[in-house]
């Protein structure tokens, strides 16, 4: 018996090939995450403090699929959900369709301990929000450009991409300069 | 996805996770983050969190086969977790990081690769994306 802490920043077809300046990042930010999890739950925080802050860095980090970041929609806009559960009690909280707040993780965790109900979506969640004082931001602000990129390629496509999936490659390409927009090349 | 689970010393559980869904998604789509049992659960004996293709992980009802399979079968998390995402999800779809009352971590997954991190009370730490 000992405290545990795990954490994950997508799953995904992520390509061994990844170029140092796209992976080192990420690793830098899993380290850093894990660290203020590790130092919290030293420092006798509860796991579910624990789980919320870490979420909160990582939602915060725009490398990441969530908060800043968070992929978009067909229609270019962001909808983001988060969810959080207590073990002993199963008590639990979730929102989805966030479009400004900052941190929905910790909205969630305001639907399990403010609300007698589990789940808030859409405009209930942005209203139950901002009856919460939670930090709001412009919806541009989750915006990232590579976000943009990958739903133009997404779109060229007809396809939705999980996280981390390469970019598409059109086949009938044959500039072969060409490059993408976060550097992979499209011929290898 | 992000997501974490963390156990204290005393065998306390909870799991959080987060995202911004699929790319290209339709708008008023709602994944597995946020649905109970599928990308997210918690209870006295494991907290899990569920990372890839919503829609399969809603399906598979990841996070709770876990616990299930762990409160039924008797069975360990690492095992339970493994035969869920290896058994009960289509190749490619899902990743999770799981941790147990009793301190065990895991983080298996059937896509490509995932993001993860861990550490334990023992000084184990680890961080990885691809399978090592």
């Amino acid at each position: 018996m000992g405290w545990a802490i795990a954490l994950h920043g997508g799953a995904g077809d992520i390509p061994r090939s990844m170029p140092p300046e796209r992976r080192e990042p990420r690793e830098a930010a899993l380290r850093h995450c894990l660290q203020i999890g590790v130092d919290a739950i030293k420092a006798g925080r509860s796991p579910l403090d624990v789980v919320e802050l870490v979420v909160r860095e990582l939602e915060d980090n725009p490398h990441f699929n969530a908060g800043r970041g968070s992929v978009l929609t067909s229609n270019g806009t962001v909808e983001m959900e988060a969810c959080v559960m207590v073990g002993d009690t199963k008590k639990c909280g979730a929102v989805s369709g966030l479009t400004t707040v900052k941190n929905a993780v910790s909205l969630a965790r305001l639907v399990m301990e403010k609300t007698p109900h589990i789940y808030l979506g859409f405009d209930g969640a942005e209203q139950f929000a901002k009856e919460q004082g939670v930090e709001t931001l412009d919806a541009s602000h989750f915006i990232t450009p590579e976000n943009v990129d990958r739903l133009k390629q997404a779109k060229e496509a007809n396809k939705v991409q999980i996280d981390y999936t390469q970019p598409i490659q059109k086949v009938e390409e044959e500039d072969e300069s060409a490059s993408l927009p976060n550097g992979d090349s499209q011929i290898g | 996805t992000v997501g974490c689970v963390a156990v204290d010393s005393s065998g306390n559980l909870a799991a959080a996770t987060s995202t911004g869904g699929l790319v290209n998604k339709m708008a008023g789509r709602i994944g597995d983050t946020p649905i109970i049992g599928a990308g997210t659960y918690a209870n006295s004996l494991c907290a899990v969190s569920a990372t890839g293709k919503g829609e399969a992980i809603i399906r598979a009802t990841i996070g709770r086969d876990v616990a299930a399979l762990m409160e039924y079968k008797g069975l360990s998390l690492e095992k339970a977790a493994a035969y869920v995402v290896q058994e009960c999800a289509p190749v490619g779809t899902v990743g999770l990081v799981a941790v147990s009352a009793n301190g065990q971590v895991t983080m298996p997954f059937n896509t490509n690769g995932m993001f993860r991190a861990c550490a334990n009370e023992d000084g184990y730490t680890h961080v990885g994306i691809w399978q090592d």
